[in-house]
């Protein structure tokens, strides 16, 4: 699944039939929108009220052609609906061109349709799993309509799940429209899901390349896959469910010549193999990494002699494993003999390209190995990390 | 479902492709004369395949063809369509 990067504030929400269908009745149309909104009710805290006047949350339009922001209909078939993420108002628009039916193998099913684009209205983007809700094609009638367990992994990662006690309650409103499933026991993560968004704030925990040369940035507890020129499709997706036993709001994090990847937190380390733990972690920074301190700004490893380097507010620690002691008596050193990189780093990465990137506060300097000063560029650094680096 | 909005040249694909995120938006635009390598295009193509669960060919074929006729929504698979300056970090 993926998260577009918003979330509902509130647990509370309202919605309107602006418009209705042409060929559709008003009753039979309130109650597969009805439907639809407890696809998702019945799986987390939220609720959704009908209102005939006033403001509302989500408002329901059914609209042909050009209607007024930007993304016209095309007629029967092709695009069938769409739906603003919570960011831009969660409205959701269905294509009046088309046949909305209900029960029926003609026509195309509304209350199916409905509940995908709600999807949408509450924050959930396209998935790449093809039996989910939120996969972007439209797989004809389905009777017996089952919430795919993607779908449920996705709004729980921004709502969390009912409780056992509203769930049992929930049973008796089942309908062939619910999801038919108990909602997760999984613990929901413990963010307030703010952290799921890159291009409102480009804030980082941690950056750093697996030894497949994957690179994924940190934030919070999820995290994105890079590409070339941007983040993923899919993601982000939650540090939890991929790294089995690391938690969130990591400080830094690198992957040495070994393959290990290593994670710290606090006073705390995480050693993994991919991302498969290496036996019993955590252990303590001050016994595995003797003379780096707790609570790290970033860390590196250097391609040209793979000493690791760990940065803390205005200081730095260089450390060599092969050496006693690994960290030498003159360090910390001052973090401005790296020249042009400010103090109180967020993360820090050596990238493949064999250049040096320093972050903080949603910016990113370019180190170059060769000169070590901050490379002179048009544009200058410090840029925008959300514009070059998360393709915002 | 019904397939009356059939895929069936490579225009059309690119703009589907383009619609749904996996091409620049310029494409779309009827006064932009949008030229792409072939490249491009096999790299667009492979990226719908691999979202929607088909072989990855970077061809359009007729599988291909078929699930960009299907109805679907109008929300874009993929956000934030990245230009190649942003390869320049």
């Amino acid at each position: 699944y993926a998260l577009q990067g918003s979330r509902w504030r509130v647990k509370d929400l309202t919605y309107k039939i602006s418009k209705y269908p042409r060929n559709l009745g008003k009753s039979e149309t309130d109650e597969e929108v009805r439907k639809a909104f407890s696809v998702w009710s019945d799986v987390t805290p939220l609720s959704f009220t009908q209102k005939k006047v006033g403001q509302v949350h989500i408002e329901i339009r059914f609209e042909r052609g050009e209607h007024g922001d930007g993304d016209p209909f095309d007629g029967p078939g092709g695009t069938l609906a769409h739906a603003f993420f919570p960011v831009y108002g969660g409205d959701a628009h269905f294509d009046d061109s088309e046949k909305w039916t209900v029960n029926s193998y003609r026509g195309t099913n509304l209350f199916q349709v409905a509940a995908h684009e709600f999807g949408h209205s509450l924050g959930l983007s396209h998935s790449d799993v093809r039996s989910a809700l939120m996969a972007p094609f439209y797989r004809g009638y389905e009777p017996a309509f089952n919430l795919d367990s993607d779908d449920v992994e996705a709004i729980q990662a921004l709502y969390g799940s009912r409780d056992d006690s509203e769930a049992h309650g929930s049973e008796d409103d089942n309908t062939s429209a619910g999801s038919g499933k108990k909602p997760s026991t999984e613990v929901p993560p413990t963010d307030d899901g703010e952290d799921a968004e890159l291009c409102t704030d480009a804030r980082i925990d941690t950056i750093f390349n697996s030894a497949e040369g994957v690179t994924y940035a940190f934030k919070g507890q999820h995290y994105w896959k890079l590409t070339e020129e941007s983040i993923a499709p899919g993601y982000p997706k939650l540090i939890s469910k991929s790294w089995i036993g690391l938690p969130g709001n990591i400080d830094a994090a690198f992957t040495y010549k070994n393959g290990k990847t290593y994670f710290f937190k606090g006073s705390q380390y995480w050693r993994y193999t991919g991302k498969t733990m290496d036996g019993d972690y955590p252990k303590y920074i001050s016994e595995g990494f003797t003379g780096i301190p707790d609570n790290l700004d970033a860390a590196i490893v250097w391609s040209g002699n793979g000493k690791i380097y760990f940065f803390k507010g205005s200081k730095f620690w260089r450390f060599d494993p092969t050496m006693k002691p690994p960290v030498k008596s003159t360090y910390p050193k001052p973090l401005s003999n790296w020249e042009g990189i400010p103090d109180n780093l967020d993360a820090a990465l050596h990238y493949t390209n064999g250049y040096t990137y320093f972050f903080k506060n949603g910016m990113y300097w370019r180190f170059n190995d060769r000169t070590f000063a901050v490379d002179s560029a048009d544009p200058p650094f410090p840029r925008s990390a959300g514009y070059w680096w998360f393709g915002c | 479902p019904v397939r009356t909005h059939a895929i069936q040249s490579e225009t059309q694909a690119m703009m589907y492709l383009s619609q749904f995120g996996y091409l620049s938006p310029s494409v779309r635009n009827p006064n932009s004369g949008h030229l792409m390598t072939a490249d491009t295009m096999s790299r667009a193509i492979s990226e719908f395949q691999s979202f929607a669960g088909l072989n990855i060919t970077g061809h359009l074929d007729g599988d291909t063809l078929e699930m960009m006729s299907l109805p679907r929504c109008g929300v874009r698979d993929r956000v934030g369509f990245a230009t190649s300056s942003r390869s320049k970090r």
